[in-house]
Parts: structure tokens; sequence; C-alpha cells
């Protein structure tokens, strides 16, 4: 986390805020309620009261602003800028504008207001922005599930830096983001994508290009803002120009219509109720499935099950366990299992090596 | 008439440089190479907060990221 230069902050616990102005994108009480919720986010963690008053100045006050807006920091249109928010004192400090051509929603499309208003009052409080892509302090917008909204650790350990812990008898946490060196990590989900390769690992995805050594972090919901965390197992099929990806039982095609999909619907029996891993050999233009102990093998082309399907990930793989992430790189078929991946050439069928799973970002 | 790619590139990253990381470009021309010595720093100050390759130069992965919708208060203390 970080800090506003000079560690402003409000003298008093007992703050008021007023909304002066509503978007007509959202319904007055919608909009009530995500940005009650928005001050909630931060009064769950620090000794911080928030109470709405309806006239009058208040601490914190909140508008829908268009353009030039008369502050010095104009707003341009639609996407770029969403809102900004202006440091703890009096006057115009701790007031938040948003912009009023963007889409505002309570959901996932166009800009979620909660999501937004809880990271501009992180600045009315006297945050920063944090380099911590997980953190809701990053200035970058990324849609979370509201229902699910858990404030990150990052903001947590920012926020009562600035004002104290909790009152409440046990400190509230939240989730950390990984770090991507850490010699314990595993993935859910590893695959291809034009050219690039991508780890998934609960609502995070590691973007790694073959020819940078950097590796970049980030919301899965940056990319996909629709796509649920917790992604279970990918593969790209290089041909259709597909990205295909697996939570449960249900089959997730980017781009693509008619999708979700059940994973039955591959020719799965109804024992089968997720997907450990996958991977598509590009030139056979066969998909390999992994569940528990066993793998299927899919061809693309007849668009069903190969026979003589499920075998034991043993008789072919070695020992390897259960696999948690799979893909193929020159060549190689990569399986991933817990902290470690193997190395297997499957035209020798022999295990290459055995590496960390990390190997591939210059850990 | 419409611009070029590269210098519409180029006024975005200016703009985004201007806004969250305190780049001046109000300087007299004579100073052009002030000027670019300033966006190279800069732009290696965004690349690092960002967790980029840190280059100095505008490369895809840093366009891009400036391209992503975000809190309009600067990266970088005012």
């Amino acid at each position: 986390y970080v800090l506003i230069d000079g560690n402003p902050k409000w003298p008093r616990n007992d703050l008021t805020y007023r909304i002066i102005n509503r978007t007509p994108d959202m319904r007055p009480a919608d909009v009530d309620e995500a940005i009650k919720q928005a001050f909630e986010v931060w009064s769950n963690v620090v000794p911080l009261t928030f109470r709405k008053i309806e006239d009058g100045a208040a601490d914190i006050m909140m508008s829908f602003q268009f353009r030039d807006h008369g502050d010095g920091y104009p707003f341009y249109g639609p996407h770029g800028t969403l809102a900004h928010a202006f440091q703890p004192g009096p006057r115009i400090g701790g007031d938040v504008h948003f912009d009023e051509e963007e889409t505002w929603t309570k959901n996932s499309k166009g800009y979620n207001l909660f999501i937004v208003a809880a990271h501009e009052l992180g600045h009315s409080l006297g945050l920063a922005h944090s380099p911590d892509p997980g953190s809701l302090m990053y200035p970058n917008y990324a849609y979370r599930d509201t229902k699910e909204f858990h404030l990150p650790q990052d903001d947590i350990n920012g926020i009562q830096a600035i004002y104290g812990q909790s009152l409440q008898p046990v400190q509230p946490t939240g989730p950390s983001t990984p770090r991507t060196c850490d010699p314990n990590l595993s993935f859910d989900a590893v695959a291809t994508l034009r050219g690039e390769m991508l780890f998934f690992k609960g609502r995070y995805l590691w973007r790694k290009h073959p020819q940078i050594r950097e590796t970049e972090i980030n919301l899965i919901s940056q990319f996909w803002p629709t796509l649920p965390a917790g992604i279970q197992a990918a593969y790209e099929d290089v041909e259709k120009d597909q990205f295909v990806l697996f939570k449960g039982n249900t089959i997730l095609v980017s781009l693509v219509h008619g999708y979700p999909k059940r994973i039955h619907q591959l020719g799965f029996p109804k024992t089968v109720k997720r997907i450990n891993a996958a991977f598509s050999d590009k030139n056979t233009r066969k998909t390999y499935f992994f569940v528990a102990n066993k793998y299927w093998r899919y061809d693309e082309n007849r668009q069903s099950m190969d026979e003589g399907y499920p075998r034991n990930i043993i008789s072919v793989f070695g020992k390897i366990g259960k696999v948690d992430a799979a893909f193929q790189h020159d060549g190689y078929i990569y399986l991933f299992h817990g902290r470690k991946q193997t190395q297997f050439d499957p035209n020798t069928k022999q295990v290459v090596r055995v590496l960390k799973s990390t190997s591939w970002f210059g850990c | 008439a419409p611009l070029a790619p590269e210098v519409d590139t180029m006024m975005l990253a200016e703009g985004y440089l201007r806004n969250f990381y305190g780049l001046e470009t109000e300087l007299h021309p004579s100073f052009k190479r002030k000027i670019t010595d300033s966006v190279s720093e800069k732009l290696k100050k965004m690349q690092s907060f960002f967790g980029l390759k840190v280059t100095g130069k505008l490369n895809n992965e840093t366009v891009e990221m400036m391209k992503q919708p975000r809190c309009g208060v600067p990266d970088i203390g005012e």
C-alpha cells in the first residue's frame, strides 16, 4: 500500500457524507446502496463511522460531474478516467467526483459504481494508489464479484496504518495477492493464447510472453470481466482460434456464442463433475482432459471422445498424482502438480525433467 | 484528417504521463530534448509502478496499460 504524501488524515472518526446528485444510469436507491456499501468496505476495518446527510456541507461530498467541472481535473468522455477524489481536508477535501459520461451499473456491465466508489473513498481517507494489482487501490479498473467482495489485505494494512485497527474483537483479514516467485505457488490452469502463456490461480492471471522476461500479474476480470474466479482448466484451440475454459461442470469459450455449455456435452459421464486440467495438441487436434487419476482424449475434428478412454494417468505419464494444470510448448507436455511440473516428451513417452511450477517466471 | 497511429499513440502517452506522472510538456520548443528525456524518465516510473519491463520506451505493453480505464488520481504524489 502507499499513503498520500504528507500522510493526511481526518481529525475525527465520525464523518458525514452527502450524495449531491445521482446518475440516470441507475435507480436512485441503487446509487445510494452502492455508495453506502462502499463506505462499509472501510468502516468494517477501521474505527471510522460514516453518516449520510441530505443537506449542507458534509465531509465527503459525492457527485457525478461532466467534462471540465471546475476543479482542474476534467473528465474526457467515456472510458479513460472514471472518477477521482481529493485527499482528507476541508472544503473540496475528501470529495469524490464520478464521470457522468461513463455507464454506471450495479453489476459487471459498464462500470460498477460500488467498486469505483470504494476505490475513490480510499483516496478520500488518505490512501494513494497501490502497485499491488489485487488491491482495491490499484489505479486500473477491474470488476470484482460484489457479492463476494472482501477488502484485500494490502488495503486493510494501508488504512489501518492511518486510522488504527478495527474495534471488532476479531480483526478482519482479506485476500492477499500471490507472490510470483513463491516457492509454494501452484496453479489452477495453464494455457497458451496467441503466443502468450496464461497461468490461472484463484482470481489472478499471470501473462508470460516467451520473449519477455517480466511476467504480468493481473486480476482475471481485468481481461474477462464476466469470467468467474477459480478457473479449473483451460486450453487453446489454435485452429479455431478459441480459448476454452472450465469451471465445475461448465465449459466457457471466449468470444463464442452458445456458451456456457455442460462438460457432459463433450462425452464425459455424469459422474465427472469437474476437469482438473486440459491441453490440446495442435498437430493431432486431440485434446487431453485430466480428471482425478484418469485422462480422456477428445478428437476436435470428429467432435467426440476417442474410444479406449479414460486411461490411468500413471500408465502413461508416470507417478505424478493429480494433475492441476497442463499445456503443450515446443512439442513437450508440461503437467503441473502442486508446486512442481513434469516435462514430458510425447514422442519418447519419457519424463524429461521435473521443474518448479514457477520456472516460467525466471524465479 | 485522422492522425497517424504513432502520433495518436504519442499523444495518448503524453496525456497519460501528464495526468498521472507529473510530466510537464509546456516547455519552449528549444527544450524539445529535455521533454524527450522527461518522457523517458516518466515512462520508466510508470513501467516500474505497473511491474512492466522498465525500458523508458513506449512499447506495446505500456500502451496497452495506458488504454485501460482507471482512476483519475495521479500515481505519484503532487
